[in-house]
């Protein structure tokens, strides 16, 4: 989608006036398409739906955040967790409305418990306490 | 969060306020990923389930799952249950839970019971397979479970000398080598579940999976005779699934420093 941006942008700058330097501003992010824009979403993920309730007992499901629509943030080699929590964090003054807080690394989750058999047909009830988010961004 | 909540009849409901929708083929997979890698499995376990055979007491663990989960509702699940068979967790068992990373129980591997031994001595025999555990994971209590019904008919007068035993070694020809871990007298009216301690044996059979040659289980009446498990009351595989035999281990990442067993 940065492809496709860019594109946008040089068009722009070609028909703008020359030696104009206007930056990003809030109303330029995303306004071009709001369905699109950058949200976070909550979702609730049933085990039963994953078709996985043959060796997940308990719990029933887990709820679950993620990003959808024009997140031009992604996490790459070259940017890490941080950098990328503060640029985030940065547009987000700028437009709050169109770009979600970032959730920025690494994050606590809450511990959780998981009830399920093994291969074995052993049930396996296990404690997940130190539970870190690994990816950063809206979700 | 887990993201279960309990309604008051101790049904898990879905989180409150969260989406419910289908999910696109590209999600599932993504969450199916996920959920793997936080669960730290190589794959989706694929366990074959057939009532009976391959009991592993699930109903138990539930109970102990619902107790991890929060303590005031598991509370409210116990008194709403009014049948008695349900073997729900001792004290003694929510403080391993507490303490425990993980908990696990078994499947009886012995499909083909022999009652009686080569000294037509009756006996059961249980086995269960503890090489699966992963590494670093120390058993910090473990626990052999087998439900006694009331006993009628020709000894239900009489009280029965219960003795569980852990196979030393096994011989082609001759009775095993056994060493006694515990013996117990019953009432032959008595009924519940009969809980024994197998912790050490357990330690040992994680540590050194070739020494794991299961339990047996021998009966004797007050008069010395010797009598089968299920003249005794006590439930096999061809019980009612709630019933039946196993094992339940509470493991903690290895800080526990084990002997091993002399």
């Amino acid at each position: 989608s940065t492809g496709g941006k860019r594109r946008q942008q040089n068009r722009n700058r070609s028909s703008q006036p020359r030696g104009a330097s206007r930056g990003l501003g809030p109303a330029d992010y995303n306004s071009s398409d709001q369905k699109t824009a950058c949200r976070r979403h909550e979702l609730y993920v049933s085990f039963r739906e994953l078709g996985w309730q043959d060796w997940i007992i308990a719990p029933e499901g887990y709820a679950a955040n993620y990003c959808d629509g024009e997140c031009s943030f992604p996490l790459n080699a070259h940017m890490n967790a941080t950098n990328h929590a503060i640029v985030q964090t940065l547009v987000h003054l700028m437009n709050p409305e169109n770009v979600p807080k970032p959730c920025c690394a690494p994050t606590k989750l809450h511990a959780i418990s998981v009830l399920y058999f093994d291969d074995n047909s052993n049930v396996i009830l296990k404690k997940y306490k130190n539970m870190v988010v690994r990816a950063c961004g809206c979700h | 969060a887990a993201g279960s909540h309990f309604s008051p009849d101790g049904t898990p409901e879905a989180h409150p306020g969260f989406v419910h929708r289908r999910l696109r083929t590209h999600e599932k997979r993504e969450m199916q990923k996920e959920i793997l890698s936080i669960l730290g499995l190589p794959h989706r376990p694929r366990p074959h389930l057939s009532h009976g055979k391959y009991n592993s007491a699930p109903l138990f663990m539930l109970d102990l799952y619902n107790t991890m989960s929060g303590e005031e509702k598991a509370d409210r699940l116990r008194s709403a249950r009014t049948t008695q068979s349900s073997p729900l967790a001792t004290f003694q068992e929510t403080a391993f839970l507490n303490d425990a990373d993980m908990v696990m129980s078994f499947v009886n591997l012995v499909e083909f019971d022999r009652e009686l031994s080569p000294q037509r001595r009756h006996h059961k025999e249980f086995k269960f397979n503890l090489s699966q555990i992963p590494e670093g994971e120390a058993v910090t209590a473990a626990e052999f479970r087998l439900y006694k019904e009331c006993v009628s008919g020709a000894f239900r007068n009489d009280s029965f000398l219960l003795r569980v035993y852990q196979v030393v070694k096994e011989h082609p020809d001759r009775e095993a080598d056994l060493f006694l871990l515990e013996s117990r007298r019953l009432w032959a009216t008595e009924e519940g579940w009969l809980e024994f301690d197998i912790t050490a044996t357990s330690n040992l059979w994680v540590m050194s999976p070739a020494h794991n040659l299961g339990l047996q289980v021998g009966v004797e009446t007050s008069s010395g005779q010797s009598i089968s498990c299920k003249e005794a009351g006590l439930i096999g595989r061809d019980g009612a699934l709630e019933k039946q035999p196993f094992m339940v281990a509470f493991f903690k990442v290895s800080e526990v420093h084990i002997r091993a067993a002399r």
